[in-house]
């Protein structure tokens, strides 16, 4: 527990330290993360993004750096990973570091370890921010990081459908952990509808309407957006230009 | 080793064993699982479903009885868990078994167990079939329930993207293992497009066109259908009552 204190003196140097989480997979977390850290460093402020989500790591995909190597820098006599540069925004993954076909690589121990050295061993510099990418739900990784840093604060990213909710709840809870104690800054409602380019007046809420942003309002979480479906955003993903549509520019004002 | 072999006598009232897996979460993976059940129930056959997928059970909620209990019943003075009945399915999940707002409950070995007991503690009867929510991507549980049972084939589901097929090809992978040994009895691509009730020959291609059917095709796997975004499909997820539409048709004929 004093280790636990004496580390959340990691990062020093970074100003905000956001955490990107979600209560299940498959809700876009991963793509907020990446374009909420375009948008920022789109502001001009210096940006890293941690791709902290170790059983499905994708940011070296969506920053199209997939086969880069981090190089490694000497400081003062002591071995540090330089981040990769891409779209403007320090990117370290453990993706970079693991073959893209091991089936079971990742897990535990190991898993935790290799990120906290994506933490206390590389050299991120001078930082307004950076955007943590969390595994998907609640675990180890996710006690391991807040215990390792001082977050400033978590957004939780979901999908509209109710049968989501009680995941998302899981995680909030998560947060207000005495124990761990992240203020969770705001709900990011993904996937909220879609609009045809040939009907642009018609909402179609294929996955649901509202459930997450109603689940805030109850809450009194801060609602930072509500994303449509659109295709440029997979696309986005696919080719590794993060495409920091709609929203995003709601959610870096949030900030 | 020995004690591998001698489990794979379990269930053996139990005529297919089909797993239900995926690369990632959120492609669809629970939702195919409810609905092959349901679909295959239709068709006259005794159909089981076990929900393994332990960090986000959701089978006990998508079959609308997330708030029962399943009974213990006396069969030879050893105790067996009575599945629950819905839908024309039997049904078993450690949804409930577990409360629904835990942080951090199933880790490691004792989700593993879990599901064990689930399976050789369990009075299924005779079955025409039995379908597994396995979790998403690979890992313990995974080769824990191989290791148990034999089963007859795995089917995965997968989203169109691009970015998505390095999680099937891993998933692939693994069933491919000689300590593994599972037949992959095809893909199934989810969420493929959506077509608007107002522009019904219009197909919008929201995550990407045919990545996993191409995929399929690439890997000489049977392509077992491609299921659009439906509203009804989603809501059938909130509401507890599996929609049935559209391909599982295609799927249950496939077995
Ligand atoms: N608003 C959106 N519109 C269209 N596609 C999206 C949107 N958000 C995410 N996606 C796509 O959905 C897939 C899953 O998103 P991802 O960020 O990997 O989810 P997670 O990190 O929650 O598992 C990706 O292919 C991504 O490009
Ligand atoms: N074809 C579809 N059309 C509309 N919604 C869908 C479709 N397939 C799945 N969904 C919805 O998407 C969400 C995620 O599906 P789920 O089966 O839980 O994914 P997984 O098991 O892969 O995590 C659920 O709310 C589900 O109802």
């Amino acid at each position: 527990n004093v280790t636990a204190q004496a580390n959340k003196s990691l990062l020093p140097n970074v100003k905000n330290i956001i955490a990107v989480a979600s209560g299940k997979g498959g809700v876009g977390k991963s793509t907020v993360a990446a374009n909420l850290a375009v948008a920022l460093a789109g502001t001009g402020a210096s940006v890293g993004l941690l791709d902290a989500d170790v059983y499905g790591p994708s940011q070296h995909i969506m920053f199209d750096v997939a086969h880069e190597k981090p190089m490694m820098k000497d400081i003062d006599g002591k071995s540090y990973i330089v981040p990769i540069e891409s779209h403007g925004v320090k990117l370290l993954s453990i993706g970079f570091f693991a073959s893209m076909t091991d089936a079971i690589v990742w897990r535990g121990p190991m898993a935790s370890k290799t990120v906290q050295q994506l933490i206390s061993d590389a050299a991120w510099g001078d930082l307004d921010y950076m955007i943590i990418d969390l595994p998907p739900g609640t675990g180890d990784i996710h006690l391991s990081i807040v215990n390792a840093i001082k977050l400033t604060g978590a957004v939780i990213v979901s999908t509209p459908q109710h049968i989501a909710l009680a995941d998302v709840q899981r995680g909030i809870s998560m947060f207000a952990l005495p124990s761990i104690n992240v203020p969770v800054l705001g709900i990011i409602e993904n996937m909220a509808y879609f609009t045809p380019a040939e009907l642009p007046n018609n909402k179609y809420y294929l996955f649901g309407k509202d459930g997450a942003a109603n689940m805030a309002k109850n809450l009194g979480i801060p609602l930072l957006g509500q994303i449509p479906i659109v295709q440029a955003i997979c696309e986005g993903g696919d080719k590794g230009e993060p495409a920091v549509i709609g929203t995003d520019n709601t959610v870096t004002t949030a900030f």
